[in-house]
């Protein structure tokens, strides 16, 4: 039985994508088997793997609207443990085209439910927004995984994104936990990100990782070559930040 | 007739709200009347300048919705010349409640032309998202302005964009123009948006503003007091970047 895990933060660019990414490929480098989802119409977790726009055929949207099972569209990244279920643009029409659906939020959830003896962990990376296609991928979870960017707007969406899982856990996913918080883009130079971090972690204490993903360039730069930083860069400190990453959740 | 620009990427993060609150304001600084409308349910822009949670009574959602004229929903940001329509989370129900609506395209529209004759500017903040929100913005306005981060996902997200302002275009809105595109958290020392900037300059041409916003630590912590950063530090390099574009905006 699969561990399932959602990484979602309404506000934009804090690196959901690049967590979902690089923390996938360091829980297969432990030796894991993970199926990463790439839940986002902008298909940025299907090219940090190298996925060309025609290597898009089989996809999320296709899943959810009935046309493939799960299990066919699933797709090797090459790397050892790892698959992925793409996204393409067209994932954005599910939105609207899942309101008329039958239980239309757990359409994830019963496709997930028949690979999931498969893998170890599942990760589905989420766009920047509560709509049909995040709340698809938190009722199909056990536990969200929040990645926040240590910035002002940042943490105001914070709060919201807390109170959007309550009404969730309440309204139609009593089991649904927060996993933890992880700090992204991090740079103790700066006081205001040393700010944020502590009021982040005097407000949800041990709920958010010990482990911070500092700034690094070499981060930003891996997928330009379709590669996890981890393969991209491995001594780099965003890859060895992300191989903890993945070794401390390992112990919850 | 005022000049209605949307501020739209559905990449998240790139810096759409910080790109309309100092734009609207440096256009301000420059004597003309500004209204910035938060068409994005997080409500960043709001937040920008200093209102708080309590201070949103009368926002878009109860315009969107028939509930408000706009006129009584306009607020002053306490800044000479600037006004602001405010958004809250309730925001987000409107992508979903318009769906049922008749020329729910043309909401947003419809309300500024009651105000249009009163300003010179009217600069809409989008969501990350191609939504009906941003959908009501692009056409409500003439031209769109592209907030465009220097990095590799924001790049891949560009073709995309167009290519739905060009949809738009030939669905609903024929006169949409692309008034052009601003690179944002610009780092000259990194190799990586150095080649982002020369890729979008070889492509977009004159579309390209020559004005780039330097990434700058003063613009993320102006929010925290509730001010741009033309009010929060007006020496520092984020501040003179965007009197620079309110300038160059001015010659188009
Ligand atoms: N630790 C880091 N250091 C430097 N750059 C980073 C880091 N993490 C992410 N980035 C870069 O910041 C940008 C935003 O990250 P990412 O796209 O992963 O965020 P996201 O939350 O998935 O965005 P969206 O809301 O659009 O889905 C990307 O260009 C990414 O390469
Ligand atoms: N030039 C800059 N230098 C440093 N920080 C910046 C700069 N521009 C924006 N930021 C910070 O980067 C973060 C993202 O910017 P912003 O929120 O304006 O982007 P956005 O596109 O509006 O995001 P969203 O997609 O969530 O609406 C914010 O925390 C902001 O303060
Ligand atoms: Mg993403
Ligand atoms: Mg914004």
């Amino acid at each position: 039985m699969a561990k399932i895990i959602a990484l979602a933060n309404q506000k934009g660019g804090v690196g959901k994508t690049t967590t979902a990414v690089n923390l996938a490929t360091g829980l297969a480098a432990c030796g894991k088997k993970v199926l990463i989802v790439d839940g986002d119409p902008q298909g940025n977790a299907t090219t940090g793997f190298g996925f060309e726009q025609d290597e898009r055929e089989q996809n999320l949207y296709k899943v959810l609207l009935g046309e493939s099972d799960l299990k066919t569209t699933i797709q090797s990244t090459g790397i050892e443990g790892l698959d992925l279920v793409a996204a393409d643009v067209n994932l954005a029409a599910a939105e609207i085209e899942l309101t008329d659906f039958d239980k239309r939020e757990f359409r994830l959830k019963n496709a997930l439910a028949t690979v999931s003896e498969a893998y170890d962990y599942i990760l589905i990376d989420c766009p920047p927004a509560l709509g049909l296609l995040t709340i698809n991928a938190l009722v199909a979870a056990q536990s969200v995984l929040i990645p926040l960017q240590a910035e002002f707007y940042a943490l105001e969406g914070l709060t919201h994104l807390l109170k959007t899982i309550e009404r969730i856990k309440q309204a139609i996913h009593p089991k649904l936990e927060i996993f933890g918080v992880v700090l992204t883009m991090v740079d103790r130079r700066n006081n205001l990100c040393v700010m944020v971090e502590d009021d982040v972690r005097a407000f949800l204490g041990d709920k958010v990782f010990k482990t911070v993903i500092p700034r690094n360039v070499r981060i930003s730069e891996a997928p330009s070559f379709g590669q996890p930083v981890i393969l991209y860069d491995l001594k780099s400190s965003g890859a060895k930040a992300y191989i903890q990453l993945a070794a401390e959740m390992l112990k919850r």
